[in-house]
């Protein structure tokens, strides 16, 4: 089975200061609960 | 077959010694002898599969990219009738099995797909058949939700496919290198994946003021879901900051989907296409493999926006449960021919919503 993901996430846009970063490389073994990504004021 | 025939040869050879008297005694050494044919030949093919997967690993390790390779394999493959021997594989695991049986057939395989027994929150001998064990529940504490408020969690155990974000007219995902499929082929032609038109982009390449994504800052939880635009996927492209995710689940992992972060979901999809094998050697082989899959969609938003999450079935491992919706069945027999682009859709609580908190449980994969 598979799962796809699509979301919208903070990008540096204008004003915006925040920005989303993956925090998993390809191939990575996850578990539910685990960071994809984060987001953190630059 | 070269292991049965000589077999055959051999009580035949027997019975004649025997001057005849041995038949019976042949017939019954039969039927162990092809099972144990049976056996090896799944033996083999197991190591097979396991070596070229390793192969793979390997390869991927030296940087080098497996590539898109339609193969005879995989056009035989839709000539068979994949979603009823999805169903025959269903009602077989849901075969009840003696009490005393259950620890071994579990216990092998978790063995053979490397599951943790130790996680199972009920003991072996509770689990009537495959069907149900396959899909058990975990003990509580086994999965710790990542309390960072401002991280995303992962929504199934897996292995990481591809991710990245999603860029450029098309709005595309690599299957695999040298084949890509479409997002909104994926979602559907009415998600409400957020897109501009190529007029609306300014010369640097930003998309100008009156984008979705500014709306959305203005009122993101008032959405119209009653008039779906159709959009002209190549004639537009993603707002910025729009991201993919693409998690392969192995028959031995955790099958339940649970939400990311908090969320609302407005509308559920279900594509009832067929059930292919997902496996690397098919992400290879078979063209526009996920979007040809029964598949349901869970879209929404969160704080952020768009939140879309497909769970796309396999032939093994094809119906898909919704906690949220429990009188929802998939992997049905199909009443009528649809395009497999077609979609039976579901508005939940219109305008509201179904709201979710991180780490909620929406939805479960089942055998068959």
């Amino acid at each position: 089975s598979t799962v796809v993901m699509v979301f919208q996430a903070p990008v540096i846009i204008g004003d915006s200061s925040s920005e989303f970063k993956f925090s998993i490389k390809r191939g990575d073994k996850i578990r539910v609960g685990e960071a994809l990504g984060r987001w953190r004021e630059q | 077959s070269s292991f049965i025939k000589k077999l055959q040869t051999a009580t035949q050879a027997r019975a004649s010694f025997n001057g005849g008297s041995g038949s019976s005694r042949g017939d019954s050494f039969l039927v162990p002898g092809a099972t144990v044919a049976t056996l090896l030949m799944l033996g083999v093919l197991h190591a097979r599969r396991m070596y070229d997967d390793k192969k793979v690993e390997e390869a991927r390790e030296r940087g080098i990219e497996s590539e898109f390779q339609p193969d005879f394999k995989a056009s035989v493959l839709r000539l068979l009738p994949l979603r009823s021997i999805s169903r025959c594989w269903g009602y077989l695991t849901s075969v009840e099995m003696p009490v005393w049986l259950r620890p071994y057939v579990y216990r092998a395989w978790a063995r053979a797909f490397h599951s943790k027994l130790e996680e199972a929150a009920l003991p072996l001998n509770k689990y009537a058949n495959l069907r149900e064990f396959f899909v058990r529940a975990l003990k509580e504490g086994c999965r710790p939700i990542d309390p960072d408020p401002q991280c995303l969690v992962s929504p199934v155990d897996g292995t990481i496919l591809r991710f990245g974000e999603l860029k450029g007219p098309g709005v595309m995902i690599e299957q695999v290198k040298g084949f890509s499929y479409s997002v909104a082929s994926l979602l559907g032609a009415s998600s409400f994946l957020p897109m501009v038109a190529e007029g609306d982009m300014d010369e640097d390449g930003d998309e100008a003021e009156n984008t979705p994504m500014d709306k959305r800052k203005k009122s993101w939880w008032r959405i119209s879901l009653s008039s779906p635009k159709v959009r002209d996927s190549v004639s537009s492209r993603p707002v910025k900051g729009l991201f993919y995710c693409v998690i392969y689940l192995k028959p031995g992992d955790y099958h339940h989907i649970h939400s990311p972060v908090d969320w609302k979901i407005f509308i559920r999809r279900h594509f009832s296409g067929n059930l292919y094998p997902v496996n690397e050697r098919a992400t290879r082989t078979i063209r526009n493999l996920y979007i040809e899959n029964e598949r349901v969609v869970l879209e929404g938003l969160w704080q952020e926006g768009f939140m879309a999450i497909a769970a796309i079935g396999a032939i093994n491992i094809g119906s898909i449960e919704l906690p949220i919706e429990p009188e929802f069945r998939s992997n049905l027999p199909r009443k009528k021919l649809l395009h497999p682009e077609t979609a039976e859709e579901r508005l939940y609580e219109p305008g509201i919503g179904m709201t979710l908190r991180k780490g909620d449980e929406i939805a479960a994969f089942n055998m068959g």
